[in-house]
């Protein structure tokens, strides 16, 4: 039957792949796996995939109807959170059966016991320039720290990658775009071809209990300035 | 707890398990 075949790699990365036939593969030839994005601790050594696939249960069967009808295949799933322009994916490993489904942003970004330190991160999607922001102690993802900006913050950033787009040095694409719809940070890219120029939705972040925006999170790789 | 995948890696891999 149509699944999605759940597992966990030599690297210890939770992936998905496809059991279609013939195989679906990378431009290197192997077979193309989709990456959990998760948080590392290496203080203790956990992580976001401690919950891995059981070997007995590691299909996500793409076309079973639940007897709870109020319950949609995972493909209509998929297919109606494409349709509303969702960026994530997520799968509840919290119990059985695993609960699913798609969101336009990413709800936790580490667990609800982390502490949080007052740090200076910068990334290179934003030319490494400095803001203030507090981070998840201990904890890494997306080759980098986790951090939480302040609403101001963000609007410094986005007028700073306004600028960074606008300067004539500046290749079409080469930096995002964040605009504020309402509370809602909105993460584009400027996707530019010979005949055809569009902005494409990456991610939204919304403000947190704290009003924090845990902006470009598993996107960006943030580092301590 | 979640485990969290991009959409746009996932849907993919998706259909092509579906129709092949």
């Amino acid at each position: 039957v149509a699944a999605l075949i759940w597992e966990q790699d030599e690297t210890g990365s939770e992936t998905l792949r496809s059991n279609g036939s013939p195989g679906w593969h990378d431009e290197t030839g192997q077979l193309h796996r989709a990456h959990a994005l998760t948080w590392q601790h290496p203080a203790s050594g956990t992580s976001g995939v401690h919950d891995h696939a059981d070997p007995y249960r590691n299909l996500v069967l793409l076309k079973v109807r639940r007897r709870d009808r109020s319950i949609h295949p995972v493909i209509d799933t998929i297919r109606y959170g494409v349709k509303r322009k969702h960026h994530w994916f997520w799968i509840d490993t919290g119990r059985w059966p695993y609960a699913y489904g798609t969101a336009d942003h990413r709800g936790e970004i580490v667990p609800a016991e982390a502490t949080w330190i007052r740090s200076r991160v910068e990334a290179p999607a934003l030319e490494r320039l400095p803001y203030p922001a507090v981070i998840a102690e201990g904890y890494f993802g997306a080759d980098g720290v986790l951090p939480r900006f302040t609403r101001d913050t963000v609007t410094g950033m986005i007028s700073d990658l306004d600028e960074l787009n606008s300067h004539p040095a500046t290749m079409p694409g080469e930096f995002p775009t964040v605009a504020f719809h309402g509370d809602i940070a909105v993460i584009s890219w400027q996707q530019h071809s010979l005949s055809d120029e569009r902005v494409l939705e990456i991610d939204r972040c919304y403000p947190d209990a704290e009003g924090l925006y845990a902006i470009g999170a598993y996107q960006w790789t943030w580092s301590i300035t | 707890s979640k485990l969290w995948w991009r959409l746009s890696e996932v849907s993919p891999l998706a259909e092509h398990a579906v129709h092949t």
